[in-house]
């Protein structure tokens, strides 16, 4: 759990604000486990070929379609969660709903990136990673049935939690974050481009505040975490580029939110 | 374009208060 703030000092409210919005991590969990075992019911009842030499083939295709596409089921209905997330968060209420969806257009990726780091950052081993649904997979064995660019860009994420685990990075400095992500005032064409703004610099001088209100000793701190920032998003770039790959070349199963997305992007 | 056509789904959920 995070540290205490030191005597005579309080927490900046609006961090307490953004640690009081986050989700329950076990009900966004067993949420999609269900929706997934449903799908997976779903997808095993409906394939049943017709002779034993063609069972044999499919066999082996399915596999590697439904670990992949499973994958992308998750990514998914995360995404779903993070809308659900991004709703009930202060400051995003007051938008209207076209800059709301012109800031979930621009990050989504990332947040689905952060979503992850944290869950790792969270689990804290080495050789395993932690899935939303709450499976632990073997670092090794997920390398191994990944390709080139997969495999990069685990090791890529994998540096990233190291890095944010020396940090010891807390949860509530990771709810901030996740502001800093959302209202991007880069972003174009917003309605409301002064007030996406302001709620930037906002959050930005409540994580300030907070990293010198509860780690005094560490003055660079909030640099430090600030700095992670561009490598995030060049990670969630570079998942955006293999999912468009992925999904030009019909490999990505489900036409859905996380498809829109990417659409949304690159229009 | 098929890119210009309404992020439906999204709109959808931004919108909708049962999903609250």
């Amino acid at each position: 759990s995070p540290p205490l703030a030191p005597p005579g000092l309080t927490l900046p409210p609006l961090v307490l604000e953004f640690v009081r919005c986050e989700q329950d991590e076990l009900q966004v969990q067993s949420k999609i486990s269900a929706h997934l075992a449903h799908l997976q019911q779903e997808q095993n009842s409906r394939s049943a070929p017709a002779n034993q030499e063609q069972n044999t083939r499919l066999a082996a295709k399915q596999e590697r379609l439904s670990t992949f596409g499973l994958m992308c089921h998750m990514a998914d209905q995360t995404l779903f969660s993070i809308v659900e997330w991004a709703r009930s968060c202060i400051f995003f209420k007051e938008l209207k709903v076209g800059d709301q969806m012109k800031l979930l257009h621009n990050c989504w990726s990332e947040l689905l990136v952060l979503d992850y780091i944290a869950r790792q950052l969270h689990h804290g081993k080495e050789d395993s990673v932690l899935l939303i649904t709450g499976q632990e997979v073997e670092l090794a064995s997920l390398l191994a049935q990944a390709g080139v660019t997969l495999s990069g860009m685990i090791q890529r994420g994998q540096e990233l939690v190291h890095r944010l685990q020396e940090l010891q990075l807390d949860r509530r400095e990771t709810a901030c974050l996740k502001y800093l992500i959302l209202f991007n005032p880069d972003v174009k064409l917003l309605e409301n481009q002064p007030y996406v703004e302001s709620v930037y610099e906002q959050v930005n001088a409540a994580l300030l505040e907070y990293t010198l209100c509860v780690y005094p000793q560490f003055p660079d701190r909030f640099s430090q975490i600030l700095l992670r920032l561009p490598e995030l998003r060049a990670l969630s770039t570079q998942a955006e580029d293999y999912l468009c790959y992925k999904h030009l070349s019909g490999e990505v199963p489900c036409n859905n939110l996380l498809i829109e997305m990417l659409h949304a992007k690159r229009t | 374009k098929e890119g210009k056509k309404p992020q439906a789904l999204l709109h959808y959920l931004l919108n909708n208060d049962d999903s609250k």
